[in-house]
């Protein structure tokens, strides 16, 4: 369907549909039909796929500090996949035979530290954690010193749900990274937003607050094994050049991979 | 915001001389930009301003003294005609079965339990059914939430949705129970073997309610899942969680344009209380930013 053609009025009509569809936002679907118009391409959609790869191709590896233990911090609003991605995220590490420890720094929501339980389990990962109710800061502070005097390589800590919009609960995020500062000065090395890929125009919102007061270092793009093309992170590159590091693909602790941005643009404009 | 806009826009226009059908184009897109980034589907977007445009011109906006703030009447006014009354709760057998189903991370067992709690209040005796046997700690959570409020929850075997959701009958019939709120796991509307037991669920309770629950940060691609849903089952109702976020909630002119059925509920937050009936006015106004 996609064949040979210049950028005529037609073919921007369509090609404004289609990345309007896949949640990539007005203004960033503005600024790539500006770009094809530059370029005067033969083939509009061939060029489609090189403007959309080249704003998502960043560096995504993970910043991996020399010193143990590689602290992660998991943020986002409720219901992204946090807890999940922190199962899948320790059996990722497991499998290249690193030691993992989980922070249940989830101490509010029913059931939390249950749920995350049953993912160390299944990843082999020690859990640590206190009661419901808990101070977050406390078991994050935890669970890092628990590393460091064992000699752990990587701390994953899974936090709660919280929407951007609420300051107290962004202000507890920001005091979790400070109380883990005391232990560990350049920790968390890692602070992935977890985003669904089912995310509006929100998501841009969410990214440049969370960004904001905790300093999100990557993102992960969840449920892409849905229909919902994840647009917004093109939207999220292009505004705020945030990193995507991972994509979630289903609910198995095998379910993670990382960000391919030619793979991820294909299944878009597929 | 989109006032402001609009009201720029026709000045301009008029300071141009004539209003003129070609150039209150401008004002539609003006209207199609907000809508799109308030994240209403481009197809319901597309056909929403169309029918704007013709009652604009069909009530001679151009003719107006004041054509920003009769045009902008006239998107408000189609915004909130097309958002629907709000719809009680109908349930009409006893017991009447409520069944939740949406997409994972939606919402679905804090809404089970924020509805029991309300029918609670009215003075109805709920009981909450764990049918979620996949996500892990799900039969937990519900457990939990329903001591928080003093609504019992029947968990079953916890490892098959069929087997609990026969049981519960069985446990509900001459109990005394009048309303019972079924949690399902959530599921993607394109998992054929899920979306099927959802099916066979329904089949057996014949509920009086099916529920979606939608994220109010749904992007385009709810179009997609609240259609098929909708087809699959024919849900009664919507429930739009997480409205105390900042998201514009376009997805709810979404669903109501492609199913036509009503807004039962809204989330407003993260406690049991959270929860309130739906204002179609109030969330018109959060639509249009
Ligand atoms: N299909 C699919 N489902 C996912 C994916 N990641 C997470 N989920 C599901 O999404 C739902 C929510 O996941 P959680 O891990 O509980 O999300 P969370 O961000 O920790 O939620 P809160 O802690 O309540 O904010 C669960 O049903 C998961 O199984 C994914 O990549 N694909
Ligand atoms: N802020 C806010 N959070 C909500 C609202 N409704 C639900 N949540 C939160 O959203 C997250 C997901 O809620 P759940 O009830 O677990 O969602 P679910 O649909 O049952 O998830 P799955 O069973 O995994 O599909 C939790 O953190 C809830 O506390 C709401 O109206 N506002
Ligand atoms: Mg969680
Ligand atoms: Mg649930």
């Amino acid at each position: 369907i996609l064949k040979s053609r210049r950028l005529d009025e037609d073919t921007k009509a369509e090609i404004e549909e289609l990345l309007i569809s896949a949640d990539v936002g007005v203004e960033a679907t503005e600024y790539i039909i500006k770009k094809l118009e530059e370029k005067k391409s033969e083939d509009a959609f061939g060029t489609l796929k090189e403007v959309l790869i080249e704003i998502l191709s960043k560096p995504n590896g993970l910043n991996i500090p020399v010193e143990k233990p590689f602290v992660i911090s998991m943020v986002g609003v409720n219901g992204s996949g946090k807890t999940t991605t922190c199962g899948k995220l320790a059996a990722m590490f497991r499998e290249e035979g690193k030691q993992v420890v989980i922070g249940a720094c989830d101490t509010f929501r029913a059931a939390a530290i249950d749920q995350l339980k049953v993912w160390a389990e299944r990843a082999g990962a020690t859990f640590i954690s206190h009661m419901e109710g808990a101070d977050a800061a406390a078991v994050a502070f935890d669970a890092v010193n628990h590393a460091i005097s064992k000699s752990k390589d990587v701390v994953i800590l899974d936090t709660a749900g919280r929407l951007h919009n609420k300051r107290h609960l962004m202000e507890e995020l920001a005091k979790i990274n400070r109380v883990i500062k005391k232990v560990l000065p350049n920790a968390p090395h890692e602070v992935l937003l977890v985003i669904d890929a089912v995310t509006g125009q929100n998501g841009l919102q969410q990214a440049k607050t969370f960004r904001e007061i905790v300093g999100v270092t990557g993102i992960v793009l969840t449920k892409l094994d849905g229909t919902a093309k994840g647009g917004i992170a093109i939207a999220i590159a292009k505004e705020l050049g945030i990193p995507i590091k991972f994509v979630g693909v289903g609910e198995g602790l095998e379910d993670l991979k990382p960000f391919n941005p030619h793979d991820f643009v294909e299944a878009l404009l597929a | 915001g989109l006032r402001e806009k609009l009201s720029n826009a026709f000045r301009v226009l008029s300071g141009k001389g004539k209003i003129t059908e070609k150039n209150i184009e401008e004002a539609v897109q003006i209207v199609k930009t907000s809508l799109l980034a308030a994240d209403v589907s481009y197809k319901v977007v597309k056909e929403f301003v169309e029918n704007v445009k013709k009652r604009a011109l069909g009530e001679e906006v151009l003719k107006s003294l004041t054509p920003d703030q009769m045009f902008i009447k006239i998107v408000r006014d189609e915004l909130v005609r097309l958002l629907g009354e709000r719809e009680p709760l109908k349930l009409v057998h006893n017991p009447s079965y409520v069944m939740m189903v949406g997409l994972q991370g939606t919402g679905k067992t804090t809404s089970a339990a924020k509805i029991a709690n309300y029918l609670k209040k009215q003075g109805k005796r709920p009981i909450l059914v764990a049918a979620d046997t996949y996500r892990p700690a799900a039969i937990d959570q519900l457990e939990v939430l329903g001591r928080k409020i003093g609504v019992p929850v029947i968990t079953g075997d916890r490892r098959n949705a069929i087997k609990i959701v026969q049981d519960a009958m069985r446990q509900v019939k001459d109990s005394g129970y009048d309303v019972v709120i079924l949690d399902t796991a959530g599921r993607l509307h394109v998992d054929e073997e899920m979306m099927q037991e959802l099916e066979e669920i329904k089949k057996m309770i014949r509920p009086d309610e099916i529920l979606l629950t939608v994220d109010a940060m749904a992007g385009q691609d709810a179009v997609n899942s609240a259609r098929t849903f909708n087809e699959r089952l024919e849900v009664t109702g919507f429930v739009v969680t997480k409205l105390d976020g900042d998201s514009r909630g376009g997805v709810i002119l979404t669903i109501r344009y492609i199913t036509g059925k009503p807004v039962k509920f809204v989330g407003v937050g993260e406690k049991v209380d959270d929860f309130d009936e739906f204002y179609p006015d109030r969330i018109a106004n959060r639509i249009l930013g």
